[in-house]
């Protein structure tokens, strides 16, 4: 899924 | 983005601005202060943050990207090489075999990743590096005894923010669907665990308002 892809936190 | 997010984040940064304020404030002396625990959270970042020239997520994540690395760096380059700074840093005393916990991490991220791709794999190593890039400092801690207020609240915003980064996951599994972070949740809380001993002395020496001392 879209989540997996870009790691929105740092 | 959520509150506690953003809040770990600012008690991030807040323990590595604390950290640079020791070393210069106290005449650039880096007495207790771990340079391997300051080598590997390095090495977090920049395996970490591979994705920043390819993943645009926002402004806010990619200022704060640079500044974790520039500042993590900066604080190795100081320990390093700067004269007066790296006379006072006691490598006798920071022993802690931190090449056998980087082996540890990097196989357990080729056996536990979510897809294996270069940049994914240095993603989840980076992510179990976190969790124990802190054991050289708590060792170093334990074995020099006392803990003086610096390092010990550098320690402590360092457990605020993994802290509060477990409740985000908690909040955005909820009020997010298909939220799954696995492997970054399961680090962090075991993270989290590490520092909890060294809260409770710290609690401890708060409260009976006594020096902080670990037992060795």
């Amino acid at each position: 899924d879209a989540n997996v892809g870009i790691k929105d936190e740092l | 983005m959520n509150i506690f997010r953003f809040a770990g984040d600012m008690t991030h940064l807040m323990s590595i601005l604390i950290l640079l304020l020791k070393i210069y404030a106290t005449k650039s002396c880096a007495v207790g202060i771990s340079l391997k625990t300051q080598e590997l959270y390095a090495l977090v970042f920049l395996t970490r943050y591979l994705d920043q020239f390819t993943d645009y997520v926002s402004l806010y994540n990619s200022v704060m990207k640079v500044v974790f690395i520039a500042s993590s760096l900066a604080i190795v380059w100081c320990m390093r090489r700067h004269p007066l700074v790296r006379k006072s840093y006691d490598k006798d005393l920071d022993t802690f075999r931190h090449q056998y916990v980087l082996l540890a991490c990097f196989v357990l991220a080729l056996l536990l990743h979510e897809i294996f791709t270069f940049q994914e794999v240095f993603w989840a190593f980076s992510i179990y590096l976190e969790a124990v890039a802190i054991l050289p400092q708590l060792v170093l801690l334990q074995r020099s005894g006392n803990v003086d207020n610096l390092t010990g609240q550098y320690v402590l915003f360092l457990g605020a923010y993994r802290g509060l980064y477990i409740i985000n996951w908690i909040y955005r599994y909820f009020t997010e669907d298909h939220f799954t972070r696995w492997i970054a949740c399961v680090s962090g809380l075991v993270q989290t665990a590490l520092y909890a001993d060294f809260f409770y002395y710290y609690y401890l020496s708060w409260k009976t308002n006594t020096k902080l001392k670990l037992p060795a």
